[in-house]
């Protein structure tokens, strides 16, 4: 059975692709089938795998205007178990091209499906979603089982998550009735700010346990790793930050699998 | 005469709204009068005025959607000399619902137009964009005669720039022949760490002294504020980030006004 999980927050720069890269690469490490898929126009997951195709390549944005099948378009990482189907600057304008197809939201969930009823298909597909809740965040929710979101314990990160659970909530009634939220990563985090604390505090308040543990402390390794198209597991294998995501990789899949 | 400034940047949390505010509001102490109009749906500039408006009231949203006119939707901030013009959730939708509008681009360009007529013209305008490069940036850009992009000084900058100067090119060749590239300021600087040293080795030998100077240092209090709807310069005035927006703003109306 394929699961899929969809990392996502309409806020910028709180950490989506560093937890979407380190949490699937810590499932590859523990023997799991992983296919990363590249959502943002920005391509920096394709981009810290080394993989961003040519422009007119396959590539997601040829998955979803149904020229590529995802299995045409996934291609392996330097990892052993972890493969991406990686995007370029073509996905920029997917949003406005796809305003009048039918079914818009639903082309990635069609192309998941027939990836699943194929040999290549993984054990789960992780999303990376760019910072809005256009188009192709709605195509990562649609298809998704679960929901993780990457938040910053700033004083936005509460604002946001209302307007997010009210998009879920939409989904989940009209598109997708069984999808989860997996829970809460709070990343970039630094325990000496007054700021931090006091906002952990609420966001326990308001999600209680779907606030998942560890956090991802502030760990300058985290943004050099991509740079040299390595994951925190390859890069500082004996980091804090690679045994915070092995930890939070292992609790993700406890909660997405039942296992 | 009136001289539009667009803050942008489609990489997310690299400090758009933060530059946004506190510029706007070093140039009103400076005695300008500044409005500050919020392109982004996540419309964080106007919570940290404390100005978002109710669903259905008059925002930018409906400005961009013919209702209203900037002048009926732009009110006082606590600072004097500084007005916003403020959005809520209802922008959302803006980039789907506009995909079929003639001259979507155009809509804000109008309405600033409109405003610089009447007599609540300010001398300057300060426009926040979302993390995209979609419609509501686009009408950013077309409305702008500069353009300052904030940045953090991380592997990903200056990707993200090449993609950023490619659509600055197409909008100076087709909808704005005067719109010109004002600077980059680097934000969420800290000098300790080796990856900014090298990319801000990298941005100097690219774009020469359009890499603004001083940085603004990672400081706690830049994320404070808007948590309590104050600048940096109500918050913590004599702080070192209040010194470096007040230094950075005179040096962009410098290059903006030729002043
Ligand atoms: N725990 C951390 N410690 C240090 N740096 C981090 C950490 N997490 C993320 N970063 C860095 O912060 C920046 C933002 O992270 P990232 O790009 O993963 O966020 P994002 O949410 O995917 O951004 P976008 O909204 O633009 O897609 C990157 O430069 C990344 O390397
Ligand atoms: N120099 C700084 N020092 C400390 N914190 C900062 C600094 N600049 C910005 N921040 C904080 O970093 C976060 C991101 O900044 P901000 O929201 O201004 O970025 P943005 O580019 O507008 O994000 P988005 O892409 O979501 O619109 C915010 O919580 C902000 O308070
Ligand atoms: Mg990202
Ligand atoms: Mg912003």
């Amino acid at each position: 059975r394929v699961r899929t999980l969809a990392i996502i927050n309409q806020k910028g720069g709180v950490g989506k692709t560093t937890t979407c890269a380190n949490v699937a690469a810590a499932l590859a490490e523990a023997g799991r089938r992983v296919l990363l898929v590249d959502l943002d126009p920005q391509a920096h997951l394709s981009i810290s795998f080394d993989r961003m195709p040519e422009p007119g390549d396959p590539s997601v944005y040829t998955v979803l205007s149904g020229e590529h099948s995802l299995a045409d378009v996934m291609q392996p990482t330097h990892k052993e178990g972890l493969w991406i189907a990686p995007t370029n600057l073509d996905l920029t304008g997917a949003e406005t091209e796809l305003a009048g197809e039918i079914g818009r939201e639903l082309l990635l969930r069609e192309a998941l499906r027939k990836l699943a009823r194929s040999d290549d298909a993984p054990d789960l597909v992780v999303l990376d979603c760019p910072p809005s809740l256009g188009t192709l965040s709605l195509n990562a929710l649609v298809a998704a089982d679960g929901v993780l979101v990457p938040l910053q314990a700033e004083f936005f990160a509460l604002q946001g998550m209302a307007q997010l659970l009210d998009v879920l909530e939409r989904v989940q009634r009209r598109l997708n009735p069984s999808l989860e939220l997996v829970g809460l990563v709070v990343g970039l985090f630094s325990s000496q700010r007054n700021l931090s604390r006091e906002v952990v505090a609420e966001l326990r308040a308001h999600f209680g346990d779907l606030v998942l543990e560890p956090f991802v402390r502030v760990n300058v390794r985290l943004a050099e790793a991509p740079s040299h198209a390595q994951t925190i597991f390859e890069y500082a294998p004996d980091s804090g930050a690679a045994g915070e995501f092995r930890a939070l990789a292992a609790e993700v899949w406890r909660r997405l699998a039942g296992e």
